[in-house]
Order: C-alpha cells, then structure tokens, then sequence
C-alpha cells in the first residue's frame, strides 16, 4: 500500500 | 521601516496568484537583502518558498527585520482594485499592525492607497537541506503545466520516473492509463541531467496547484533525488524564485 509522506519528515525544525 | 516599489503589479498578482491556493495565510520575512517566505501547505505535505531579493524592486528599503503577517485572500482583493501595469509600493512601520499598499498608474495621474491588517501568525521555519538532486530536468513551465493537467484526468497519483532516456510522467486508474516522455531536444527547450534514474510517485492535486506560477517564467526546474521532496522551482526573472517542495508518496 501506498501512504503520503508529510515535508516534515524530510524537512526539520530550524 | 519597511519599503518596497515594484514597477508593475502584475508580477505581485502572479505571485499572489501562485500562493494562495496552497496558503491561505503566510508571513514574508523582509531584511535588508529582500523578502522570504516560507510555508507548508494545511496536510503538511508541500512546502513552498518564496525569495525576491531587493535588487528584483525598483526601490526598497529595510532599516530593521521586519515580519509581515498576511492573509492571502485579502490580499488578493486589494491587488483587483489594481491595474497590471500600475507601480505599486509596499510600506509598512516598524511593529506596525498593519502594511500600506499604494498604486499608482503608468501616467501617474491616479494613485489609490490601501490598508491591510497584518496577522500574528506563529509559523515555523523548516531547514532546507541542500540536496544534490541525481536527476535535473528543465522544460516550458506551459509544458508542465499541460502535462500535470492531462496526468489529472487519469489518477490521483503520478509517477516521475527520470533517466538518461528522458523523463515520464505516468498515471494509471479506472478509466485508463497515461504515459509522457519528454525527451531532451537539441534547441534546449527540454534539458535533462542525469547522475542515476530516479523513479517516485506523488500526488497530483498538488503538482497542478504548483503549476499556479506558470505565468511566471518561460521554464520550470525539476529535481529529483531517491526518497527525498521534488523540486518544483519557478525563477523569479533573475531576482528570486518560488520554489515548491512535495513529499513522495512512500509504500507503506
């Protein structure tokens, strides 16, 4: 099965 | 205090108009080098970037950092009340509460001024690693566009799938399946750097949604790298660009 990643798992808090 | 004179609004409309359907409110961060943005879409699944530096402004001005916090559907309704090739001049004091736009026609002979209400809006900031992306493509930012609206007709998801060949946009569902190949052409219309084929699938609802700064620029860059965000960068003339970052869909 295919799911959405989110950007903030890629992307982090500054 | 803060100005900024753009010789023509129609590039703020586009702007504006390549914005507000991921976003609906958003904060520009104004320094002495020109204006950022940053936000991610309400799924947190695209994050978009927005940089003019000050050289893209016919004048600006920036004593101390200043945050605007804006809502784009008001915004959007002031800019109506303009005309494409009116000058438009953005103001605002410093911790002031609201920002002032002034247009004024190309003969100069009418100027309307406007008042916005700035929000407070609690926005995080997201670190953008640099990323070597394995695969470059650039292409007519029309071309992109027809070609994500056509993918839309046949599913939800589209699959990206870039080598030395070329790049494919493929899309499956009930009705049907589709499948683009773009090859690179030889008067540079399509350019395609490859360092190792890269294949990924993302959502195409959001991939049309990018394609909202097509009016923009003439070409879009789009990079590609094994299970990181696609870049979906639009520059700015020579002064900036907005850059889209969207999340692959992952096998569970």
């Amino acid at each position: 099965k295919v799911k959405q990643g989110s950007i903030t798992s890629f992307f982090t808090k500054k | 205090m803060f100005e900024a004179r753009l010789a023509s609004t129609l590039t703020l409309k586009r702007i504006v108009d390549a914005l507000r359907e991921i976003l609906n409110q958003s904060t520009l961060d104004c320094s002495d080098t020109g204006i950022q943005m940053q936000a991610m879409d309400n799924s947190h699944v695209s994050l978009v970037s927005l940089c003019l530096r000050k050289e893209y402004f016919e004048k600006y001005k920036c004593n101390r950092n200043i945050s605007l916090g804006l809502d784009l559907k008001s915004l959007t309704k002031v800019l109506k009340c303009a005309n494409g090739d009116d000058a438009v001049t953005i103001k605002a004091a410093d911790k002031a509460d609201k920002v002032e736009l002034s247009f004024e026609s190309a003969g100069k002979e009418r100027t309307a001024d406007y008042e916005l209400r700035l929000l407070n809006l609690d926005q995080e900031h997201l670190a953008i690693p640099e990323t070597e992306y394995n695969c470059v493509v650039h292409m007519p930012a029309t071309e992109f566009a027809r070609i994500c609206r056509d993918m839309a007709t046949f599913s939800e998801s589209v699959v990206i799938a870039c080598s030395k060949e070329g790049i494919k946009f493929s899309a499956s569902g009930e009705m049907g399946a589709a499948n683009i190949k773009l090859s690179e052409t030889t008067k540079g219309e399509v350019s395609i750097q490859v360092d190792e084929p890269v294949a990924l699938s993302f959502a195409g609802r959001y991939l049309s949604t990018f394609t909202r700064a097509t009016p923009l620029a003439e070409k879009v860059k789009i990079g590609l790298a094994p299970d990181v965000p696609l870049l979906v960068e639009y520059p700015i003339e020579d002064y900036g660009y907005i850059r889209y970052y969207l999340a692959p869909k992952v096998d569970d």
